[in-house]
């Protein structure tokens, strides 16, 4: 990567492609490259060593300026909630799987809810992790209206003491109307059953995908008050560049990532790790 | 050149122009940018640009005629590059053998679905169960994928829902379930009989050695590779690692009823010569359709 001793288009076309290999997209790509070519101009940079520096610390930036709340999972009244949403397969239920592992091993009495009464077996599935992490699951019956089943569940919670319910919701395309507004209807009655509730609304990401990605969080966010972002997938060969994306032009931090489909592979996200992966 | 000059002088004249470096130029750019947005490999990007490239250089098009009421129309040279474009594409995607490859003779056919995790396989498997069903074929389901929770009840559930048996044995192993699905697919005789398997990563050495071993095991007329529309980057990887591994003879490119571009179905043709042979356009049973390479390659242009 040193082997050049001049910064010159080579090197600038090399960062592009990098970048575009780990899926920043060409917009975001397109700003950290000029905004390196205008540290150039300025006479910043000594050589190539210090434009891949620079560029590590510029690309670091974009995740810093989004911040990192983490995850709420206490409030002043009831129990705290958790909705988690996104596009179809992208890990939803699988995440809450581990979270629900986590925040039960951390002390929290945790109540999930099958509030994906449309997938085939996806009740099945959610019992499986419950089982695995030794915490109860609230179901309706088959084919509910999900909202009802977020609703019962949130009053459940008040009732016996559960200080914290995530909600597991069908994944969905952003494009669908119906079904996203079928998700602004779980928020609305989950404030209904306890007001600010949804507490967190976690956007659960797939790492191997492109530039879809943006506007499914520009969509998601539309519908549902959407606070973080889960990224899965990271234990493959795919970057999840697009976070960056997301950083820039929304705003989304992106507060754990799934890094394989065991329980335990959760891990609080780590942005100068990250960033370190990125460039490898 | 003199030449040269007085040949496109001569063009223009007649209205025509040559599709030269410069013209092509700034298309070229919007194109590479189009693609890129689209989800279309890097390195794909570049040989696809270059191939085009290579095919409109010294094309003469016609840039002014006269249409049937007698009145001047104009077409600019890029617009005609545009087309070329868009005619590579759709020539590079069509399949050669659409839909499935049907066994010649006696006994079902095998098919065999892959990929990543969540990319919808399982669903996509209902899918052609649905599909050759309703065309009067006999199709059994096989259930291999024995890790993730409920996978086996899902497509029990899917199987139920099309009055199409699921073959599952408890604690089983996936080779040793295609092999004896297969053997009881050919017992009770079925046209077809298609195998679920697991999402895996292309690094799981374990995972995709099993998949070695079931085509070891059992003649796979199809082995398709399930590849979510959303799809960045790594569709490549992911479809020579897949390719190399076990060969892959056609895709299905699901839930294209989103806005992803889909640039994903020009990378895995151009790395592993395999073609879409079907798109889910929906989480219905019924939501399938054979592929059409005309509808994709606009919506990857944009
Ligand atoms: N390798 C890997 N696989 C994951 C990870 N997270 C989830 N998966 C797998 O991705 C697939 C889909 O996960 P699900 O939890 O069913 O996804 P979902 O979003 O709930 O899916 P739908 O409810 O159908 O929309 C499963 O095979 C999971 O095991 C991860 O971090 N790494
Ligand atoms: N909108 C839409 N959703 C789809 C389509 N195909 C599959 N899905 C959904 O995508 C999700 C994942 O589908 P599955 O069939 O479970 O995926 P899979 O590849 O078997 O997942 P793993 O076995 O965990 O690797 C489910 O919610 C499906 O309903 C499609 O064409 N359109
Ligand atoms: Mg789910
Ligand atoms: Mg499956």
């Amino acid at each position: 990567l040193f082997a050049g001793k001049q910064i010159d288009e080579s090197l600038y076309e090399e960062i592009e492609e990098v970048l575009l290999r780990a899926d920043l997209g060409v917009k975001t790509t397109h700003e950290l490259l000029q905004s390196l070519k205008d540290a150039s101009s300025r006479k910043e940079l000594a050589n190539p060593a210090h434009v891949w520096k620079t560029l590590r610390e510029k690309t670091q930036q974009l995740l810093d300026k989004v911040g990192q709340a983490p995850v709420v999972t206490r409030v002043a009244q009831g129990p705290a909630v958790i909705m988690v949403v996104g596009v179809n397969g992208s890990g939803k239920t699988t995440s809450i799987g581990k979270l629900a592992h986590r925040y039960s091993k951390e002390g929290h009495k945790v109540l999930v809810a099958a509030a994906d009464t449309f997938r085939a077996a996806a009740v099945d599935q959610l019992e499986v992790w419950c089982q695995r992490a030794d915490v109860p699951i609230h179901r309706g019956k088959e084919n509910a209206d999900p909202a009802s089943v977020c609703f019962a569940a949130i009053e459940r919670a008040k009732a016996e003491g559960f200080d914290l319910v995530i909600l597991d919701t069908a994944g969905r395309l952003h494009t669908n109307q119906g079904l996203m507004e079928e998700l602004s209807k779980c928020a609305r009655v989950s404030a209904k059953a306890l007001p600010g509730a949804p507490h967190e609304t976690l956007l659960v990401l797939d790492a191997t995908m492109g530039q879809n990605a943006v506007k499914q969080a520009e969509l998601f966010r539309e519908s549902v008050p959407v606070t973080g972002i889960v990224l899965t997938k990271l234990d493959g060969t795919a970057k999840g560049g697009v976070v960056l994306a997301i950083a820039s032009g929304i705003g989304l931090p992106v507060k754990l990532i799934g890094v394989g489909e065991k329980m335990s592979d959760l891990r609080d996200f780590d942005a100068a790790l990250f960033v370190e992966e990125l460039f490898d | 050149t003199i030449t040269k000059g007085f040949r496109s002088a001569r063009h223009r004249l007649q209205g025509y122009r040559e599709l030269d470096e410069e013209t092509l130029e700034e298309v070229l750019g919007d194109i590479r940018t189009s693609l890129l947005e689209a989800d279309v490999e890097v390195g794909v990007v570049k040989q696809f640009i270059a191939t085009v490239k290579t095919k409109a250089l010294g094309e003469v098009v016609r840039v002014r005629a006269e249409d049937a009421q007698g009145k001047t129309v104009r077409v600019k040279p890029q617009d005609h590059f545009v087309k070329i474009c868009h005619d590579e594409l759709v020539a590079l995607m069509e399949p050669d053998e659409p839909g499935l490859r049907w066994k010649q003779g006696k006994g079902p056919t095998v098919t065999m679905m892959v990929g990543l995790q969540g990319s919808g396989k399982t669903t996509s498997a209902g899918k052609l169960a649905n599909l050759f069903k309703s065309q009067g074929k006999k199709v059994m389901l096989v259930a291999a994928d024995v890790y993730r929770p409920a996978a086996i009840e899902q497509l029990k559930v899917l199987g139920q829902r099309l009055d199409v048996p699921v073959f599952s044995v408890p604690g089983m192993q996936p080779p040793d379930l295609c092999e004896q699905g297969y053997q009881q697919a050919v017992n009770t005789g079925c046209d077809l009989v298609i195998f679920d398997t697991a999402g895996r990563l292309t690094i799981d050495q374990a995972l995709m050695d099993e998949l070695g071993e079931i085509r070891r095991r059992v003649h796979l007329d199809n082995t398709l590779l399930v590849v979510d529309a959303m799809i960045g980057q790594d569709s490549v990887t992911t479809a020579k690692s897949f390719h190399d591994k076990v060969g892959i003879d056609g895709v299905i490119l699901t839930k294209l009823d989103g806005d992803a571009r889909g640039g994903a179905a020009l990378s895995v043709k151009m790395v592993t010569g395999a073609s879409v042979k079907f798109a889910g356009m929906g989480e219905g049973l019924d939501k399938l359709e054979p592929f059409r390479a005309e509808g994709l390659a606009s919506r990857i242009l944009g």
